[in-house]
């Protein structure tokens, strides 16, 4: 199937949250997210691995800014209780592909890994959906990362930085 | 901002191939994902996050069980390569919500985590997109998933169940 890339983005002043050595066990994820949300953190992207043993999970998510401190609140107290713990990564950027096509991850990704590669931008964290592939890195690397990726998919004038919000 | 769940779905026949102890440097994914594409094994989603001190990866991706084979082959020569290691994971199956709105992953996430919760249902993996949250889940739980979602978010007719593909 051809693969159409439609564009590219930057999102910048991201922070994440990584929850470490969360207990496997249904509920707790509900129990993370309802402390969240009342807590009136917004969060954006949601990311979460198991071990290798399945005992325990790693739980990645997104915010902005504005909500750093609040969720930083929530967050502490939220670790006591399960016992797991957190880390904070400030000064991300989001650097995503959009396209169109079945065969969207496999060839895209390597297209777009190889021109973050060459650049020398190491990816933290990758998330993906039927039309998109983002990549989390450091912030400043933003601008050069949507300049290299945007030219490895010859995308001409159809790229976009998305509003600062 | 009002949430609009529109509906949900369910994906079954999923295996997981998760890479560990990926050095966490430039270029890595490229060469993975290269190396992938190059044995025509197709990827679905594709998840990392990384360790605590920065110095690995863990990446997470779905494939069809058509391409396991193949997969299996192509990521244990790489791992020798990049001196990583891989486990894998059959009878997985996905159960998705997909909603509009800016408030769309905090809110959803917590009903949607919390119907799962009471289901008894683990989840594995999460990931999300703007119009969408994700969870991989054991294949055996998936139409007792998709129920108790579906029903969470009062769906009424507009549930779906995804063609197998
Ligand atoms: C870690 C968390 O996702 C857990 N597996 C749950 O189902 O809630
Ligand atoms: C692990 C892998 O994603 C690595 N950080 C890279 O940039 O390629």
């Amino acid at each position: 199937e051809r693969i159409v890339v439609r564009g590219c983005a930057l999102k910048e002043h991201i922070a994440r949250i990584t929850l470490r050595d969360v207990p496997n066990k249904p509920g707790v994820a509900a129990n993370i997210f309802h402390t969240i949300a009342s807590g009136n953190v917004v969060v954006d992207d949601i990311i979460q691995t198991i071990s290798d043993d399945g005992q325990y999970a790693y739980i990645a998510f997104t915010i902005e800014y504005g909500d750093l401190a609040d969720a930083k609140a929530i967050i502490s107290k939220l670790c006591n209780k399960l016992d797991c713990y957190e880390t904070y990564q400030m000064d991300l950027a989001k650097v995503s592909v959009v396209g169109i096509g079945m065969q969207m991850h496999t060839g895209v990704a390597d297209q777009m890994f190889k021109a973050l590669a060459k650049a020398q931008v190491n990816i933290q964290n990758i998330t993906t959906s039927e039309i998109k592939i983002s990549c989390l890195i450091d912030e400043a690397h933003g601008p050069r990362a949507l300049r290299v990726v945007h030219d490895a998919f010859d995308l001409g004038g159809k790229g976009t930085l998305l509003p600062k919000k």
